[in-house]
């Protein structure tokens, strides 16, 4: 069973076309592994992305440097997905 | 005790069996409105199953609603159940209903990507893809909805079978795609599509594959205007509307694009709730007030689609 311990996922805003590059290049670093839940496209569009917990931290140095505003939006995966699994099975009783 | 499929807990989410074992139970509960149809097998050797609502007549005009293509988006299914519930018990009272249901068939198919969904279950809830093995490649799964023959390998798709977005060896390589594929055009008078993602509260139609827009643009956008109005109307729940390519990204090889050129005009595709706070994991006290509200749009379509004849 894969956990998610660790794991967050981040809302990021674009605010032009470069900083959209700048995520797309974000988005070919495969050693990162990162999940993007919403792609970037456009800079009025906000981007999603699931960061594994090994990862979270250069990805935030690398927006920070960037200069590239984000805001946590779950901040641990796993606490989420072990909420659902309780309602489940609380359901299920 | 005889099952009953008012006995279900629409507010919870629920794996495959329970989903399936539901689908029996509605089919029990109006037998002469839904019947239920194997289009298929998964490549795990899973039934895909398509519940069929129908008054009567052969190959009657007929409307396509899948949900849960790609499998982490619970509240899509969740969303599914819940409309295959109303759908059976508003004919013959809600007028809209009755008169789509006279007239025309819904097919609806719950769970998509069975395969999928079960290894949500089971060991990754955020698998997205199917679980078909690439050769020359430890990574498993083709994303189903870059998998159609629409544009297919472009842009928004990748070639990389670890990718997310992975397109697949060849069109319709996923027996998951293959069998929605023959299913409509083995039926010939399927005059609407509409296929249900989340997240993002979007209501999108073609293209995905090019920015060009397509022939019916108007149309579709004043009816996906008046349908995310309609829904808005019931939480306050805000979408924004338009083609796939506008108003996300390019997508080549998506479902709809695929039902657009194959002609079927009225090709549209949902993503439901919400806009970020939760993303695939929506707390299972959303699914009532998502599934409400996209019935409203839904409706709008449905019932534009019986008013529109072509």
């Amino acid at each position: 069973l894969e956990t998610f311990v660790g794991h967050q996922v981040l809302r990021i805003k674009t605010r032009n076309e470069e900083e959209v590059r700048q995520l797309q290049l974000l988005e070919s670093l495969e050693h990162l592994e990162l999940d993007f839940w919403i792609s970037p496209s456009a800079p009025a569009l906000p981007v999603d992305v699931r960061i594994p917990a090994a990862s979270v931290q250069s990805v935030k140095a690398f927006l920070e440097s960037q200069g590239i505003e984000y805001s946590v939006l779950i901040e641990d995966l796993q606490k989420l997905l072990d909420e659902e699994k309780e309602a489940m099975a609380r359901s299920r009783r | 005790v005889k099952r009953s499929s008012r006995a279900f807990d629409f507010s919870s989410y629920h794996t495959l069996d329970e989903i399936y074992s539901w689908m029996d139970t509605l089919v029990e509960d109006h037998p002469g409105l839904v019947s239920k149809i194997r289009i298929g097998q998964s490549y795990e050797g899973r039934d895909l199953l398509v519940l069929k609502f129908s008054t009567g007549g052969s190959a009657r005009p007929a409307i396509w609603v899948d949900t849960g293509i790609h499998s982490r988006e619970w509240i899509s299914q969740a969303t599914g159940v819940w409309t295959a519930n109303k759908i059976a018990e508003e004919y013959g009272r809600d007028p809209s209903v009755t008169a789509l249901l006279d007239n025309m068939d819904v097919f609806l198919e719950i769970i998509a990507n069975p395969d999928g969904f079960v290894f949500t279950h089971s060991s990754d809830r955020m698998w997205r893809k199917t679980r078909s093995p690439n050769t020359g490649s430890t990574c498993l799964g083709v994303d189903p909805n870059r998998n159609w023959d629409a544009g297919f390998g472009g842009d928004g798709s990748s070639g990389d079978p670890c990718s997310d977005i992975y397109h697949g060896p060849f069109p319709h390589s996923e027996r998951e795609v293959k069998a929605i594929v023959d299913f409509i055009r083995g039926h010939g008078n399927v005059k609407s599509v509409i296929s249900i993602h989340s997240y993002s509260q979007m209501l999108l139609f073609p293209y995905g594959y090019t920015s060009v827009p397509s022939p019916d643009y108007q149309e579709m956008n004043e009816l996906a205007k008046k349908a995310v109005s309609d829904l808005a109307a019931v939480y306050g729940t805000k979408y924004t509307f338009g083609s796939i390519a506008d108003t996300i990204y390019t997508a080549a090889g998506t479902t709809v694009d695929w039902a657009y050129d194959q002609g079927v005009k009225y090709s549209f595709t949902l993503e439901l709730r919400d806009t970020g706070r939760h993303g695939f994991l929506l707390p299972s006290s959303q699914i009532l007030p998502t599934a409400t509200e996209t019935w409203q749009a839904l409706l709008d379509i449905m019932v534009h689609v019986l008013e529109h004849p072509y």
